[in-house]
């Protein structure tokens, strides 16, 4: 159990490494094993280092910036053991333009290389293009939901109502 | 296993029958405030076995709430309903299930609850517990408690949270 | 100290009520007091029904709906004890456009008819083109912050940057 | 009593001189992803007497962290820096102060924390206590606890609070 912890835990760092630099464009990120000599009662430590930036507490980055951090791993955790599900609610909320677009070229990377089917609700005009496909969730009767296909026109009819 | 159409009925403000087909690469969706769309991801955490009623932002039983709140509720002219009930069909052509349902091709899992008598369970029909819904995701390496299900307002919880709680998701991984 | 209190209260309520309303063009909301006969130590309880919808536990509401329900209960507070300043980060995140007119159409009605002077950080176009003045945050230099006096289309250009 | 101006030096990522203006009505403040924005913010609740760390997004003093995580750390190309300070101006013709300062058209309180050595207020270049400085925000309808101080990711923290706890709210605002 010992090795196979290890073994994951170096594949997630090295994939947890290279999808940071790609969503920031730079900088520098790691994982490491804290708080224990025994790697199954370690906890696990996230360090993260914007470009440009000096390393500081994760509590000090900025909501953007801990928003690419947490996706960067959730989808490095995908990396070393993909799942067959992944479901991301308005996860690009706090993310500028810039942002957003490096984010959609990562879901879109993610989604030619696994076999993994997202489910991705957004409000973000960049992120609804960037989809293959559309459905749009209206309450035509108040408190009642109906799901509808829609396509991109149709969305923004659907925010904008 | 491939996850391939879901199945909602009474599930919260979902009271009509609704199928959301689960296609392979990217599916948005959109809709204004407050129509459904966070209900709808739920719905498929709950099907995979989600015991905690707080993680569908249900009430804590000391406010009068529970897993009930995630049946529908009526609305200003429709009255409340008596279940709610949750369909998820995967494929399982790749013969990854547990060998109980091995042989099928394709896997239902049902989740249902009816109002003072709890959920019950059902793969293709047959009942099952919930211990044994939750063990045919995880060993698919999904399930309610995946960390690739992430849901509204959450995104950051994970560098929030404390290395020994991250520990877990390295251990899902494993 | 409890006279004045019940008078809060019920200025507080009355703010309360009116604001949810404009906020979410209809529906209806409350304040209670509640956990003790004593208002001294009593809990102070939100009640909120968005419109067409039967009233539900608040952990219920949708993201936007919570934030909209908490705009509508800062502000009413301010009615009835002015603050010199309000400061929202990101308020507008969870809201889709319809909400964020109607948020802007609040905000601005709130500048009018008070003294505050409000601070309000946001992505979100329509916020900003709300805005009587915008100020830009650069980092020109990686992780050295400097604030710039900005109009609408340079606002424009410093977050596609 | 009206804010009128904001000076900041050394303090998280403004390590330059730096001053906002605050002027009637709606200002709005710009930029993308980790350029300073909640840093200007937390600029104002520090300088009117935040006691918290952790309201700041410091560390907690177990992690290493603590009032000194608002000085700037440096960055790749630049040192760290030994203090900082933000200076808040206020108009205060409408002579609504304590008595001590009361006589004056304007407020300058000014903040400064040094590494090693805590944090010192002053009141138009008069030492005071940080209770003076909570005191005379406090009076004001508003301060570092002000609900009318909206942290980013917590505006729907208000709905999820306990009702003891928006009970306080209630008080600030008898
Ligand atoms: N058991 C239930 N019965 C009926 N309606 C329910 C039930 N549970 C929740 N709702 C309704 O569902 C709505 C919230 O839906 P949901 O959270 O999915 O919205 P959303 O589309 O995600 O919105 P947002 O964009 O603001 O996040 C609430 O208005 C609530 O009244
Ligand atoms: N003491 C400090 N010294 C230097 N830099 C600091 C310090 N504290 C925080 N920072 C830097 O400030 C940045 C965060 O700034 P801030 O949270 O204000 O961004 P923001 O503009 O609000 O971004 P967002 O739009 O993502 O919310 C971080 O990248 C962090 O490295
Ligand atoms: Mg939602
Ligand atoms: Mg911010």
């Amino acid at each position: 159990a010992r090795a196979r912890l290890l073994e994951a835990f170096a594949a997630v760092d090295r994939a947890f490494r290279e999808l940071f630099q790609s969503l920031f464009g730079g900088g520098a990120a790691e994982l490491a094993l804290v708080d224990s000599e025994d790697p199954l009662e370690a906890g696990l430590e996230v360090r993260a280092e914007p470009p440009g930036k000096r390393l500081q507490s994760l509590s000090l980055l900025s909501g953007g910036e801990q928003a690419l951090t947490a996706i960067a791993l959730v989808f490095a955790l995908f990396r070393s053991r993909p799942a067959p599900i992944c479901v991301l609610d308005e996860v690009d909320a706090p993310l500028d333009d810039a942002n957003v677009e490096r984010f959609c070229r990562l879901l879109a990377h993610m989604a030619e290389t696994t076999d993994t089917r997202f489910l991705v609700v957004t409000h973000n005009m960049i992120s609804m293009a960037a989809m293959h496909r559309l459905f749009g969730v209206t309450m035509g009767e108040p408190g009642v939901s109906q799901l509808v296909s829609v396509d991109l026109a149709g969305a923004e009819d659907l925010l904008a109502a | 296993m491939q996850f391939e159409r879901l199945r909602l009925v009474g599930f919260k403000s979902f009271v009509e029958p609704t199928e959301l087909v689960i296609l392979p690469g990217l599916t948005g969706i959109v809709g204004p405030n407050g129509c459904g769309k966070s209900n709808l991801l739920e719905a498929l955490r709950w099907v995979m076995g989600e015991s905690s009623a707080r993680a569908l932002r249900g009430g804590s039983p000391a406010s009068g709430g529970g897993m009930e709140d995630v049946i529908f509720a009526g609305t200003a002219t429709r009255p409340a309903r008596s279940f709610a009930e949750v369909t998820l069909t995967l494929d399982n052509r790749a013969r990854r299930a547990p060998a109980a349902f091995n042989g099928e091709d394709r896997l239902e899992v049902t989740r249902r609850i009816e109002r003072g008598s709890g959920s019950d369970y059902r793969i293709n029909a047959r009942d099952v517990r919930q211990r044994d819904v939750q063990m045919l995701f995880a060993d698919a390496a999904t399930g309610a408690q995946s960390p690739a299900l992430v849901s509204q307002g959450r995104v950051a919880a994970i560098i929030a949270a404390r290395p020994d709680e991250r520990r877990q998701l390295l251990e899902d991984a494993a």
